[in-house]
């Protein structure tokens, strides 16, 4: 993990999505980024199996945001019994389209000389948060009245000791700009937007009591089922 | 901020969110 540092964009450590004993000897771990404008599932493949692997190959199942491979795997040489590789596999979100369930999850297969194996993961929703999310103010104050509040989505961020300048800037980074933010009785009241690859436009408040660790954002979107994934994604770019 | 004229309009809408 780590890399995010650079562009901004946090990115989660890999971790292990097909053990080698449900693959024939075949581990794969990853994790997925968003660096300037492009997706990627960052892979490691190790060969935990007494034969050498060679004609690799993935696929992805239709999936809730339409991301599949913008390139083939392209491991340029056989991978020999303990060694592993590192891959930085290209996505583009032009895939097709289908409604899963968790909304984020993505059914993978992979091939290789030995077999096909399969494996599912979920992706986190920041990766597909778009670097033009900036929504124009009084666009913003006639969609946030528009959306009727019995369709507000409503969490508490806990734990998370940062003040209303540094929030704005680290979300900022994952491309969840702050619109405007208002001081109302002693508190910041942040209004916020992104906005997704497939076009859905997320609003958000975020309100922050001094001396209090604990946030409360609000989202409203045309789109409900999105906001658990971007409450989550919240929770992932303010603590890490 | 930006001066568009909705300085005032988010101002309300913050009152409004805190005392509704």
């Amino acid at each position: 993990g780590g890399v995010g540092a650079l562009s901004g964009s946090y990115v989660a450590p890999k971790a292990v999505w097909l053990p080698a004993m449900k693959a024939k000897g075949l581990e794969i771990s990853g994790t997925f980024s968003r660096q300037a404008g492009s997706i990627s599932m960052d892979l490691s493949l190790t060969n935990k199996a007494l034969q050498v692997m060679s004609d690799f190959a993935i696929q992805f199942n239709r999936n809730s945001f339409g991301l599949a491979p913008a390139a083939p795997l392209q491991i340029n040489a056989p991978l020999g019994p303990n060694q592993t590789v590192d891959i930085s596999l290209p996505l583009n979100t032009i895939g097709s389209v289908m409604k899963m369930d968790p909304l984020n999850n993505l059914q993978v297969a992979v091939k290789n000389n030995i077999d096909v194996f399969y494996f599912s993961t979920v992706y986190p929703l920041h990766v597909l948060f778009v670097d033009d999310g900036k929504m124009e103010r009084q666009m913003f104050l006639a969609t946030w009245k528009d959306i009727p509040n019995e369709n507000e989505a409503q969490f508490q961020i806990k734990d998370c000791p940062l003040g209303a300048e540094a929030v704005s800037s680290k979300l900022q980074g994952s491309h969840v700009f702050t619109i405007a933010k208002r001081n109302v009785e002693g508190q910041d009241m942040l209004y916020q937007s992104l906005k997704l690859t497939n076009g859905i436009w997320v609003l958000a408040e975020l309100r922050i009591q001094p001396g209090n660790p604990s946030f409360t954002l609000s989202l409203k979107c045309r789109a409900p089922e999105v906001c658990p994934h971007v409450y989550q994604a919240y929770e992932t770019i303010l603590k890490n | 901020e930006m001066d568009d004229g909705l300085d005032e309009a988010f101002s309300r809408l913050a009152q409004a969110r805190t005392n509704p």
